[in-house]
């Protein structure tokens, strides 16, 4: 199954 | 203190007509640049970023970077109140507990001011990184629309794969697949806006929420075309150019296999 992931994991805070 | 006054008010009707679905509330950050808004939708898959330059402005001042934390839902109802002609001025105080609008019909003859209450948001501010894209594909923003609710009556997730020869979208559900090809036509008789075009450095392709898909496509009054951005396991990008002011990004969260 294909996994939805978080905004956040690929654009961390800046 | 800010001061900005927009000679298209229905702009703004627009812009908070393709956030609404999406966020409930948002800091829009005042700053001699513009007016911008950066903020996720609540389950921190995509990211809205929204920019209004202060050239697109018939006045524009703004003293210090000020956040302004709005609840979205009511700012709709306040702007709703707006006519769509009318020319729209947003006033507030460097450490803002309300914001005011100021509407005024075409020929003047109606003033009306409404002022709403500020909140703070605490959340945190994403860093984009300055992408070069591997695929970007440019087509008519109603066409990528269509294209969305056609997928979302299928599946809920679409394959979007990009070569030189076109865009494939594909999606499976319990009755069935549906694969639409839109191949770039850049040589025709079409006007700019018609056209698709596609610039690849090598293809790309990955799996995406069509939900989200979907309430991005209610920024489609807000420009003829849409570009989508793609990178290797990265978020997609969906802009849509506001002319002469700005634009509304969408950064939408792959789907990985697990």
């Amino acid at each position: 199954p294909m996994q939805q992931r978080s905004i956040e994991f690929f654009f961390r805070g800046g | 203190m800010f001061e900005a006054r927009l000679l298209q008010g229905g702009l703004l009707k627009k812009v908070l007509d393709s956030i609404k679905d999406i966020i409930t509330e948002g800091n829009f950050d005042c700053s001699p640049n513009g007016l911008s808004l950066q903020a996720m939708d609540s389950s921190h898959v995509s990211l809205i970023d929204i920019l209004l330059e202060s050239e697109g402005f018939e006045h524009y001042r703004c003293d210090r970077n000020i956040p302004m934390g709005l609840n979205i839902t009511n700012l709709v109802k306040m702007i709703k109140c707006a006519g769509s002609e009318d020319i729209v001025t947003i006033k507030c105080e460097d450490k803002p507990d309300n914001v005011t609008f100021l509407f005024e019909s075409k020929d003047n003859d109606k003033i009306s001011d409404f002022e709403m209450k500020t909140m703070t948001i605490d959340d945190e501010h994403l860093l984009v990184p300055d992408q070069t894209y591997t695929a970007v594909v440019k087509m008519p923003s109603a066409e990528f629309q269509r294209l969305c609710r056609d997928m979302a009556a299928i599946g809920d997730t679409v394959n979007i794969s990009v070569t030189k020869e076109g865009v494939r979208f594909s999606t499976t559900g319990d009755m069935g697949t549906a694969n639409i090809t839109v191949r770039p036509n850049p040589s025709g008789d079409q006007k700019e806006e018609e056209r698709t075009e596609v610039q690849i450095t090598e293809p790309v392709s990955a799996g995406f929420a069509l939900r989200y898909l979907n309430s991005f496509t209610k920024a489609t009054p807000l420009s003829p075309t849409v570009t989508l951005g793609m990178v290797p396991n990265l978020p997609i990008v969906v802009e849509y150019k506001i002319a002469d002011m700005g634009h509304v990004r969408y950064y939408l969260a792959p789907k990985i296999e697990d």
